[in-house]
């Protein structure tokens, strides 16, 4: 059941056409194919299915089968954007497109304001930084008392939340991360440049002429 | 730098969860 190379790909659930997708993205068909390699292999990690369910995507990040992670939780259901609780191989180039060193930063700022506004109000509220930086501090073991949380919280909003309305608009976080910009380091991944590189054995699968790529 | 120096978005920025580069080790 799971997506076998060549034509097999076709009946990968979600799989679309390479040329469609680079014709969507930043990426070439070549990159896109190459794209198809991780694709796979990830979702094959725990049912091979041809989608990447939440495990899946979790153990790849962390390589191992750890519980629940708000951050890649949140990943994942940003990847997932028809909410049908996996991945298929569209969304996740899409998705990945974002991640791209050559796309806008219009994007990239947007994509990391929805990853912030984790209850979809529109707003990156307080208690929404509260509780991720209770599940950071989760994660990493740092302990930091309650005062000192509610002090950063308070220079960040004092910052960030210029008309003092306890919450953060897209434009306020605009002006936020022109003036912050290492905040959206996360949202550029370098390798994405070298995907073709990385897992060159999308040659031997290639569907497309080496002219349309 | 202190964590009470740096914004929060630094500080989750930091987070495992949200380092996709992961994805791409072997």
């Amino acid at each position: 059941m799971g997506c076998v190379p060549s034509k097999g790909r076709r009946q990968c659930p979600g799989y679309e056409d390479p040329v469609f997708l680079a014709s969507q993205t930043t990426f070439s068909v070549s990159e896109v194919e190459a794209l198809f390699e991780l694709f796979k292999s990830i979702s094959s990690s725990v049912i091979d299915d041809g989608l990447i369910n939440k495990e899946e995507f979790v153990l790849a990040l962390f390589k191992n089968r750890k519980k629940e992670n708000l951050f890649a939780s949140r990943i994942f259901d940003l990847f997932d954007v028809k909410h049908k609780g996996v991945i298929d191989f569209g969304d996740f180039v899409r998705a990945l497109h974002i991640f791209h060193p050559n796309t806008s930063l219009e994007d990239k700022i947007n994509f990391s304001f929805r990853l912030y506004d984790l209850d979809n109000t529109g707003f990156i509220e307080r208690q929404e930084v509260k509780q991720m930086l209770l599940a950071l501090l989760g994660e990493s073991e740092m302990k930091l008392a309650d005062e000192t949380i509610e002090a950063i919280l308070d220079k960040t909003f004092l910052e960030a939340d210029t008309n003092q309305d306890g919450k953060i608009d897209l434009s306020e976080w605009q002006y936020f991360v022109s003036k912050n910009p290492s905040l959206l380091r996360i949202m550029t991944l370098p390798y994405l440049r070298d995907i073709t590189t990385a897992f060159p054995s999308f040659v031997f699968y290639s569907e497309v002429d080496e002219a349309a790529a | 730098a202190s964590p009470v120096t740096m914004n929060a978005f630094e500080l989750i920025s930091k987070s495992r969860g949200l380092n996709l580069a992961t994805l791409f080790e072997k």
